[in-house]
């Protein structure tokens, strides 16, 4: 009826510290974690480190640099707070530890605690041999016959005790009784006195703080316990596995089961799409549609919006997520002309340049586009053709006067990673063909190259180097090669409010009806070394002479095959599209035959 | 959904654009049905639509045959016209279909001829969609689309037409055509 | 056959569009 306090304070220490450790200890090993893996993403990146990275940061507005500081600082602040939770409850752990040694009444309960081994000064894995001769030599110091005459009383109880507590010792490790007692209540004499009460001090409970400490765990458990779940499960709930919301995902759905093929596919229809998300509604409620629809628009036109430029940034960044999300549910209806458009369109938003057949030079920076256009005798389209092409014609052609921004507009055109396909073909792990119902990946070899050098065919590439190591790991996964790859670097986008090193998406067509076969393959590994090769076609002649396979780096991009090859031999053909989400050109767009035979 | 009985009009107050187009649909057919003066009406196509669209037609192909290039394509012009506006709703899809594609081939090659690829590759996309798939039409595309700078477009069609049909030797001799130009496009 | 319709009106529009993208 009436429970023992904890007056001494020998118990809630204990209840404290626990509940510090439960939340303090898997926090600080996330935390060591987070910065252990983020100093290996930092040397992953320093592999890759790229002129175009540096020249990005370089082109890219303040009002950007200060957008993407808000946002980190964000980030650094919830941080800096974890951290600083972290070092404050350490610190209280530290603080309860001392406490607790210094707690006379704890100590005295530990004290009380009967052990065997070190009354017998033996370790806890003596033999009995080792016991029984520990216990003889003991028992011969303190045998109350053999003690020296000239001790006091005092000092003869505290031996006589002493005694008595080595023979108990050495009986709760032998006898048999004794033993089972020991065991069973931690003391030989049998089940000592134990006390139950609550780890909490007395003005806790009893008092009128009584009542504030009921209502905070009413609080606790009625209230804030229910609501961080629903809320963390609400959010839960509301995101796709994409990561778009549910609403958004519902709304590309409806426009793509209703899509009709009478409707044209341009980049005005997605981003109205895009527009409609449900992000944009929760960012900003008391905005509208048509003004992020014109947000992006003018970010693609490079149009400053005045009052909403920082909410210009955070849609156009917001608008990554969004089409990958469209670009999955497309593929699942099939659709390709709007896959297309999804990745296209991505391109635009991140290069801030619009759609258009001029789209490879405009994307390049310092360019004067008025000049370009109405200039050029001749019709130049791609950054391959624009390296035909010498330095100062070039700079005629594109508008540059100024040969420093020449050069570095050079540079950013000739660090633009196009694909150049090597071999392409169905592969079965540890097989030579593709048999009926077995599982082929698709097997790319490409060859990362820039648009200064020179064209060479594939058959330039010898099969050696194509060739990759057939051992019990490639044909247990044959995708893990792959990881061999270093991770792309960063991308030559200064109009985009983050730092990108975006990828490229591999789409599969079945050539039979010309609909996706399966949802977009995301490649973020490939070797950039190329690209300092110097072969520039301008100063080239021979090729035989100049070119060595061997300076060259073959990348691997590996695409599963959702499906098992058809029964029935054969030829099928698949049309595969690869594209980058980040420049205008770098795209393959290629038919691959699957040859099913017995 | 409201049913007017005078006007025998289905409406929905807060149609979306599908669901609205849907409605549309059902109206016009009942308004043609309602419309349509012959009690003993069948889906079978209308001998005098079929007489009127064939006469403009053998029209435009007479004026082929006196290379008067120009005049053809009007007649023809007019006879597809024709067809979308006097057909109803009602008749056999496949006979509207196929009159329509018939004449729409034909339409293409004489725009090809004359220069208009803009116009001859809308025309055969409407083609493709609806389901003809055949060799020809993939050649015209490819052209079309050589002719009009879409190099990389142009490859996409002609791969796709020899995976259809891998020894059609017109279509590897575009293949063939093509890359060199979308090597030099490419610089 | 008014979905057929649709289809061929849309033509002038494709026209107009992709005249312009190119």
């Amino acid at each position: 009826q009436s429970y023992d306090y904890d007056e001494g304070s020998e118990t809630w220490p204990f209840f404290l510290l626990t509940v510090l450790c439960v939340i303090l200890v898997p926090l600080t090993v996330k935390q060591i974690w987070d910065m252990l893996s983020s100093s290996d993403a930092e040397t992953e990146a320093q592999e890759q480190k790229s002129q175009l990275g540096m020249l990005s940061e370089a082109y890219t507005a303040d009002e950007i640099h200060a957008f993407r500081a808000k946002y980190v600082s964000k980030k650094s602040k919830w941080a800096a707070k974890r951290n600083l939770f972290i070092i404050a409850g350490w610190t209280l752990v530290a603080y309860l530890v001392q406490h607790i040694g210094s707690n006379d009444a704890i100590r005295d309960a530990a004290t009380t605690l009967f052990d065997p081994y070190s009354l017998l000064n033996i370790s806890t894995s003596s033999t009995e041999r080792e016991i029984r001769s520990a216990y003889r030599k003991l028992s011969i110091k303190f045998h109350p016959d053999k003690l020296p005459k000239e001790l006091t009383a005092e000092e003869r109880t505290t031996m006589e005790e002493q005694y008595v507590m080595i023979t108990k010792a050495y009986k709760s490790l032998t006898e048999e009784i004794t033993r089972e007692n020991y065991l069973r209540y931690g003391h030989p004499d049998g089940p000592q006195a134990t006390s139950h009460g609550i780890a909490l001090p007395k003005f806790l409970v009893d008092s009128s703080v009584s009542s504030l400490v009921v209502l905070g765990y009413v609080g606790l458990l009625g209230f804030i316990l229910p609501f961080l779940v629903s809320r963390w499960w609400s959010k839960t709930q509301s995101m796709t596995k994409k990561g778009i919301h549910v609403k958004s995902a519902s709304y590309f759905s409806d426009r793509l089961f209703n899509f009709k093929p009478s409707q044209v596919v341009t980049m005005d229809l997605l981003i109205n799409w895009i527009s409609h998300a449900q992000e944009f509604k929760v960012m900003y409620p008391a905005l509208h549609q048509e003004t992020f629809e014109k947000l992006i628009h003018d970010h693609i036109n490079r149009e400053n919006s005045g009052d909403l430029q920082n909410e210009k940034f955070r849609i156009v960044a917001k608008s990554h997520v969004l089409l990958f999300g469209l670009l999955d549910i497309a593929t699942t209806f099939r659709n390709l002309e709007i896959s297309n458009m999804a990745i296209d369109t991505l391109k635009a938003i991140v290069q801030a340049t619009p759609l258009s057949p001029y789209s490879q030079i405009l994307q390049l920076p310092n360019v004067d586009a008025e000049r370009f256009i109405n200039g050029s005798v001749d019709d130049i389209r791609t950054l391959g053709k624009l390296f035909t092409y010498e330095d100062k014609k070039i700079s005629k052609i594109l508008g540059i006067d100024d040969e420093d921004k020449l050069q570095e507009t050079l540079t950013v055109a000739s660090n633009i990673p196009f694909l150049k396909l090597i071999r392409a073909e169905f592969k079965v792990p540890g097989e030579t063909i593709v048999t009926p119902q077995s599982t082929p990946h698709i097997s790319l070899k490409v060859l990362v190259r820039s648009a200064k050098h020179k064209f060479f065919g594939p058959t330039k590439i010898p099969d050696e180097m194509c060739r990759e190591k057939q051992d019990f790991d490639s044909l247990r996964d044959p995708f893990a090669s792959i990881q061999d790859q270093p991770k792309l670097p960063q991308s030559f986008a200064p109009f985009f409010p983050a730092k990108r090193s975006g990828c490229w998406c591999a789409l599969v067509v079945l050539q039979k009806d010309g609909k996706v076969i399966q949802t977009p393959m995301l490649v973020d590994r490939l070797s950039f070394t190329n690209l300092k090769n110097d072969l520039d076609k301008r100063t080239v002649s021979d090729l035989e002479k100049d070119f060595n396979p061997e300076d060259w780096c073959i990348g691997t991009i590996k695409i599963p095959y959702s499906q098992p090859a058809p029964e029935e031999k054969g030829d099928y053909f698949f049309r595969v599209i690869v594209k980058s989400t980040e420049y205008f050109g770098p795209d393959l767009d290629f038919t691959v035959t699957m040859s099913v035979r017995e | 959904l409201s049913y007017d009985p005078n006007s025998k009009l289905l409406q929905l107050s807060e149609a979306s654009e599908d669901v609205d187009m849907n409605l549309k649909q059902i109206n016009k057919l009942t308004q043609d049905l309602i419309a349509e003066s012959n009690p003993n009406f069948t889906p079978q196509p209308r001998d005098d639509s079929t007489a009127m669209i064939k006469k403009l037609f053998e029209t435009g192909l007479k004026q082929v045959q006196q290379q008067k290039l120009p005049e053809a394509l009007k007649s023809i012009n007019l006879a597809i016209e024709m067809s979308q506006r006097k057909r109803a709703t009602w008749e056999a899809f496949a006979v509207q279909l196929q009159e329509l594609q018939f004449m729409l081939k034909n339409r293409v090659d004489l725009s090809l001829i004359q220069g208009k690829f803009m116009d001859a590759l809308e025309d055969l996309e409407l083609l493709h969609n609806t389901g003809l798939n055949s060799s020809d039409v993939f050649i015209r595309k490819t052209d079309g689309l050589m002719k009009l700078k879409q190099y990389e477009q142009a490859q996409v069609e002609v791969e796709r037409g020899l995976s259809l049909d891998p020894s059609n030797a017109k279509l590897k001799a575009l293949h063939l055509e093509n890359s060199r130009r979308l090597a030099d496009y490419n610089g | 056959n008014q979905a057929l319709k649709r289809r061929f009106q849309a033509i002038l529009l494709r026209k107009d569009v992709f005249s312009k993208q190119w």
